[in-house]
């Protein structure tokens, strides 16, 4: 009675989600699916949240990350904060296939894609450095994730450097606001 | 985020994700998305699971590796992304996300927290349908 082959995505993501299903149907490899679906997402910057040009840091660099699990042999491949390379789920396929290790970040992980014969390239583009001059010219950059420092970071911009009296164990945060076009 | 699970004809069981992540991050922060277990988990013997959300808080919980396991045990995968979504909304009841459960023999199900009016969409396509589904949940 099983309802296979099959394939779940989150949010909108049709077309992503169709390559993984042509895949299935084809080839059979659910691992194959979960690598060129998302690859769909990267390439057509699924939202603004998945691929290059998408969710910069304070530097206005944009990095990746990446996870391909194989349910069959437990074998897991994942990159990041990968930086200038553009395919992180191929990336992450790669960490997968030809290492022992599972996760690999970071400046590293990027020679290790070249190494892999993956191309070098800038995750910037203009809308994303457009989106970083707002943030950080027009709003004093807020919102951001710092605590406990000085200049008090819901008012002003970096660099910041610590405050040595806070409360220790502090639950409370302010939750990062999720919505279709910012979220992990 | 994206985050896929798949089944294919041999009952093999694969997740992933791939993400640029929170805008404006503290350079080399990286979420849930790239750690087992919390971006994305995937077990033959029971299916697989994958979260999406505010990736500092829901990596603290492994709520993929929760909802599989949860489904080891039994659990229908609505009932296990539930369980996996509760667990981090009694320690966090402001935070955001939502995770989604495929098991092995095609069920699926999801659920979700703090989006508030905005209910939760995903898309299945399985070998029943003719067209992609896109399903969506209130949280």
């Amino acid at each position: 009675d099983a309802k296979l082959p099959v394939v779940v995505t989150t949010w909108n993501f049709v077309n992503a989600t169709v390559t993984a299903w042509d895949i299935l149907k084809k080839t059979g490899f659910a691992l194959d699916a979960i690598e060129k679906g998302t690859s769909v997402c990267e390439k057509q910057q699924c939202d603004g949240t998945v691929g290059y040009g998408g969710s910069p840091d304070e530097e206005s660099e944009t990095t990746l990350d990446a996870l391909i699990m194989d349910g069959c042999t437990m074998n897991v491949g994942a990159v990041g904060a990968l930086r200038r390379v553009k395919h992180a789920a191929s990336v992450a396929r790669h960490v997968l296939e030809h290492t022992k290790h599972s996760i690999l970040v970071g400046e590293m992980a990027t020679n290790f894609a070249k190494q892999m014969g993956f191309k070098e390239e800038s995750l910037t583009t203009t809308t994303s450095k457009r989106m970083w001059l707002k943030w950080h010219y027009r709003d004093q950059c807020q919102p951001n994730f710092w605590m406990n420092v000085e200049p008090d970071p819901t008012k002003f911009c970096g660099p910041y450097k610590k405050i040595d009296n806070i409360v220790k164990r502090s639950k409370h945060t302010i939750p990062m606001k999720v919505s279709r076009f910012n979220h992990d | 985020t994206i985050g896929m699970i798949a089944v294919d004809k041999q009952g093999n069981v694969a997740a992933g994700t791939s993400t640029n992540g929170a805008k404006f991050k503290i350079p080399g922060r990286i979420g849930d998305s790239p750690i087992p277990g919390s971006g994305a988990y995937a077990d033959n013997a029971v299916g697989g699971a994958t979260a999406t959300g505010d990736g500092d808080i829901m990596l603290r919980f492994l709520p993929s590796f929760l909802a599989v396991e949860e489904m080891r045990r039994g659990a229908s995968p609505t009932d296990a992304a539930r369980t996996a979504v509760n667990r981090i909304a009694e320690h966090y009841p402001d935070f955001m996300g939502a995770v989604i459960a495929l098991r092995n023999d095609g069920e699926y199900g999801a659920a979700c927290h703090g989006l508030g009016d905005e209910p939760f969409p995903f898309v299945v396509k399985d070998i029943t349908m003719t067209k992609f589904k896109i399903e969506k949940i209130n949280c």
